[in-house]
């Protein structure tokens, strides 16, 4: 893998969106996966709708949690994703509004990714950000720099929050993981949290996997 | 306020104009305990405000130092027509008193408290405590300025109301040991993350992961079985 790597600069991802008060994080993680990987097969960059996932994803429990694997294979079933704007986000179940003309974005299946944190950087520098989940303990106090929260703190066995890896590198000799988050731009940095990476910290890179398009 | 500049250390007591509204607001509401609480004959009215300053603590704490004297009104009139008693004519004017009152201003509950009353004649050198109100809750004012300061910065900066004192004090409270949370983090923190403040400040861990995150995630070793990922080129 290279020394560092960051699809932002590649115009690969979408801007931070705000899950609100709703456990849909799961949502926000697989869509932005989606996105990256539909930008790398056809060079377009959509925002593709998480509400259609919350309302529609029968396998998922909506802002009560889901699993991203759940979500690839309802996405399947479904025919796709809309965009942002013809489902739009609205942070609470309602009935399944969606329309297979309307799809703009569909995947063929999904991949779960290896455990080493080098394996998963070289995988996300070769084909795009990466769905992936930790324990987000830290998160709730963090506000800027590369969070690297003592183990106590950040029970790798513990995951409670799905993101998006878009990229790695090292800032002043620190290794990190460049993560999209669905809190809104006024968390963390931009919306971005930075993790140490390197020692498996908070088990983010034990949910790791992707669409393929 | 937050509208009105601060001088000195956040949380200091500060001077502040005896025209304030707020300062006036507050003798008011100190003049009106004073008549409940005395058992003089005619209503007393503040007829001189000597000085006032304001100290952020929970809310805002005045101490203002007044001349009282004894107006010709019964104390049976009306509570909205005390403003328009006369007060007693020269020779009565023995009975003036000097009082400072502490009055606590709880902005975002419009409800004050008197903490304290100390009265004495406007001839005597001994102030003589009359009587001390004793707090709503019984509770010290024991939080730091610091703290409260940076409340009420997080309250502005992502524009919190709560619905009552009590929702105030509470989130207040979990604020505090949010920040005792963030400053354990901080002292054992090994990378370059800064920790503190956060929209999810107000916030407990438990309304936190139940409102933000995800308890599906943690049977993540349920999931289907996933197909492998292909190994990265050699490239």
């Amino acid at each position: 893998a290279p020394d560092s790597w960051d699809w932002r600069d590649h115009g690969v991802v979408s801007p931070v969106k705000n899950q609100g008060m709703c456990g849909s994080c799961w949502a926000f993680s697989v869509t932005g996966n989606i996105e990256g990987q539909w930008f790398k097969k056809t060079g377009q960059l959509l925002s593709l709708s998480e509400q259609e996932l919350v309302d529609c994803d029968k396998l998922d429990q909506a802002c009560g949690g889901g699993l991203p694997s759940n979500a690839y294979e309802a996405i399947e079933k479904l025919g796709g994703l809309e965009t942002e704007t013809d489902y739009s986000y609205t942070g609470h179940k309602q009935s399944c509004e969606f329309s297979t003309g309307k799809v703009v974005a569909y995947i063929n299946g999904s991949v779960e990714l290896p455990n080493d944190e080098n394996q998963i950087a070289a995988w996300l520098a070769e084909n795009g950000p990466v769905s992936a989940a930790l324990n987000a303990f830290a998160m709730q106090f963090y506000r800027k720099g590369v969070s690297h929260p003592l183990k106590i703190f950040c029970n790798p066995w513990m995951i409670d929050h799905a993101v998006l890896l878009v990229g790695y590198g090292e800032r002043n000799g620190i290794p990190f993981w460049a993560i999209k988050n669905s809190w809104g731009e006024d968390y963390g940095e931009q919306g971005y949290y930075y993790l140490y990476r390197g020692s498996r910290l908070c088990g983010i890179n034990k949910m790791c996997s992707s669409a393929i398009v | 306020g937050p509208d009105r500049p601060v001088v000195g250390a956040p949380g200091s007591p500060v001077r502040v104009s005896e025209s304030d509204p707020a300062v006036l607001k507050a003798v008011k509401f100190a003049e009106e305990r004073y008549n409940m609480g005395s058992n003089a004959m005619h209503v007393r009215r503040v007829s001189k405000i000597l000085s006032a300053s304001e100290q952020l603590v929970k809310g805002v704490r005045y101490s203002i130092m007044v001349e009282i004297g004894s107006t010709q009104c019964k104390k049976s009139v009306a509570l909205s027509a005390v403003d328009t008693c006369e007060f007693f004519p020269e020779p009565h004017k023995q009975k003036t008193e000097v009082c400072l009152f502490e009055v606590w201003d709880i902005p975002w509950e419009s409800k004050s408290t008197l903490l304290k009353q100390k009265c004495q004649p406007a001839v005597s050198k001994e102030p003589k405590k009359v009587a001390a109100v004793p707090l709503t809750h019984g509770k010290p004012l024991k939080e730091s300025v610091e703290l409260l300061t940076q409340f009420k910065n997080f309250m502005i900066t992502y524009n919190r109301t709560y619905s009552s004192q009590e929702e105030a004090e509470k989130r207040l409270h979990i604020f505090q040991e949010n920040m005792k949370t963030a400053q354990t983090l901080q002292s054992l923190e090994q990378g370059s993350a800064e920790y503190g403040v956060t929209k999810f400040s107000d916030l407990t861990e438990d309304e936190f992961r139940m409102m933000y995150l995800n308890p599906m995630l943690s049977q993540w070793s349920l999931q289907k079985n996933m197909k492998l990922a292909t190994p990265t080129s050699k490239v």
